[in-house]
């Protein structure tokens, strides 16, 4: 059972690493377990370092980067074991509109995998998906639900 | 595999009996503030068997039954079904679709449903493990739970790890 | 102590069901004393009524109807005590655009009482400001600020 | 009563000597993520006399000291001075303005000024009490802080409220 998660430890710390650099365009990242007495309960530790910058704790990143770092991680998961649909609800609001554009392009890249159901407010998202479905609440405090077109988003999206 | 529809009635916001068709690639969810879209989120946890109402944002188990508005009456019952894509045989049941259901009543009682036949929790449990849609999967990311994988403790990263693993 | 405080609080009620019902457009909001043995070391509950739906826990509010509602409390009391300055760190990510410019509308008008520093990504909201500062990273890791008028921002912004 | 101006150097990634005339009314700050838009905010709440480090992002004291890049080397030393405009004497102080200053060396040890002059923490949560510029105040909005005001205890709430009258 231990050898086998070291094994998968393993292959998760160089997908993360991959998946981060691509989606920071540089920088590192580091999955590892934590130096404890007992090695069967010893939990994981997350180290990143963003591009041209020292390497430090992670309470000191800024909002979008640890939003950023966070998609990293949860990608470079998706790569190693697909999942059957990957439901997501407004992960883009810390992300300035590079990183934005950044993330919608990769997400493209992973739908070719994995089913994405992605909840947002920001424009470039919207722009990312084939299929746009609008909720919204013409009686108050009833959800009703339309499928849009592409050109019908600006004028109904919240 | 992957979500081809879901049904709702009387789930939260979603009083009438309400259908969404999605397709395999991008499905982008928009609307105002407050119309239902973190609902659409908590019926899917709730149907694969979410059974803390905590995480589904509630304070008891009826809380998921819409309760009225100042022009509608509150419903006695509420009830979810997806219908999932098993063409690939990833679940392990001889169906090439596989249809998960749910219901409430006020007396806080749920049933479950397999392909329309009644079952336990255990037995949806049981046929979810491994895909990544269990407890600690990393398929659903809620409102505001992203940084969640780095604000954790070092042992929940573990966990996470050994869901996908 | 307590007499002050008791009518402080029904000042800071009166004035965050205003602020609320401004800011929403209708429904009800109230701040009151917790049904505590000891009143002196009772705690303030609050409950709100979004327009149109029933009263409900605050846990069924939704990420954006949440955050207006915290806004309308931190404006009430700003109304009733305005401070030398106020520092907002991106507390508009979860509205959608309608609110985002209906909470524009509402600074604009505090702004004739208290001064506001606003950090934002959100285009409504660099467009109601009088001046506005960049900050980037010329050099990766070292911060550096810029004064830009209104049409510098197209092209700076993040 | 207004924030007129700020100056830092060496605080977090302000490495260089930085200033910011501010203005009354509404400024709005923009910019990519990762630029230093929080470590504003961190300077102004640290400057104030914040003494909790956790509350400003870093583990020990002295992580507000800029620590270095891939080009440039860690500085040893952090300081940030706020100047206020006091023309409508809210401040119990004889100025018309009032400079507010902090410096901390690589040892840990933080140093106070008011209008240049050496004082201690004490002498500036003395003349900043009351203004709602203190420890529960409502006018620092950290990112991510909104919600506190719903999700914490009736307590805390009451805590905000009494800060405020
Ligand atoms: N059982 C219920 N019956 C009726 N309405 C409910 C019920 N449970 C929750 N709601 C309502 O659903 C609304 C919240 O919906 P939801 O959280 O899905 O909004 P949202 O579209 O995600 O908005 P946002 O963009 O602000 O995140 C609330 O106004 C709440 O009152
Ligand atoms: N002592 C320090 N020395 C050098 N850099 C530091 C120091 N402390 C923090 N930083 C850096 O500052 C950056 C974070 O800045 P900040 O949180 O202000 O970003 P931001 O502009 O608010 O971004 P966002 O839009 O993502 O919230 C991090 O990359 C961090 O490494
Ligand atoms: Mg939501
Ligand atoms: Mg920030």
């Amino acid at each position: 059972m231990h050898r086998e998660f070291i094994s998968f430890l393993d292959q998760a710390n160089k997908s993360f690493k991959k998946t981060f650099t691509e989606i920071f365009g540089g920088g590192d990242a580091v999955l590892r377990l934590e130096n404890a007495e007992d090695k069967l309960s010893a939990g994981v530790e997350i180290e990143v370092k963003m591009p041209g910058k020292k390497t430090q704790a992670l309470s000191l990143l800024s909002g979008g980067e640890r939003a950023l770092t966070c998609i990293a991680f949860i990608f470079a998961l998706l790569r190693l074991k697909p999942v059957p649909f990957c439901l997501l609800d407004e992960i883009d609001a810390a992300l300035d509109e590079t990183n934005l554009t950044r993330f919608a392009r990769f997400i493209r890249k992973m739908a070719e995998e994995v089913q994405f159901i992605i909840i947002s407010h920001r424009q470039a998202m919207m722009e990312a998906g084939e299929i746009v479905y609008g909720i919204t609440m013409p009686e108050k405090g009833v959800s009703s639900v339309l499928t849009l077109s592409m050109n019908d988003i600006e004028s109904r999206a919240g | 595999m992957y979500l081809k529809k879901i049904e709702m009635k009387g789930f939260k916001s979603f009083a009438e009996h309400t259908e969404i068709i999605f397709k395999p690639g991008i499905n982008v969810v928009v609307g105002p503030n407050g119309c239902g879209k973190s609902n659409l989120v908590d019926a899917v946890r709730w149907v694969l068997g979410e059974n803390n109402i905590r995480e589904l944002r509630g304070q008891k188990s009826e809380d998921v039954i819409f309760n009225g508005t100042d022009k509608f009456r509150a419903l006695s019952m509420a009830s979810v079904e997806i219908v999932l894509d098993n063409a690939d045989g990833l679940l392990p049941l001889d169906y090439s679709e596989v249809a998960v259901g749910r219901k409430i009543f006020r007396s806080g009682e749920s049933e479950f449903y397999l392909n329309k036949a009644r079952v336990r929790l255990k037995d949806i449990n049981k046929v979810f493990t491994g895909t990544g849609l269990g407890k600690c999967g990393y398929s659903i990311i809620g409102q505001g739970e992203l940084e969640e994988v780095l604000n954790g403790a070092p042992m929940d990263r573990r966990l996470i790890l050994e869901e996908a693993s």
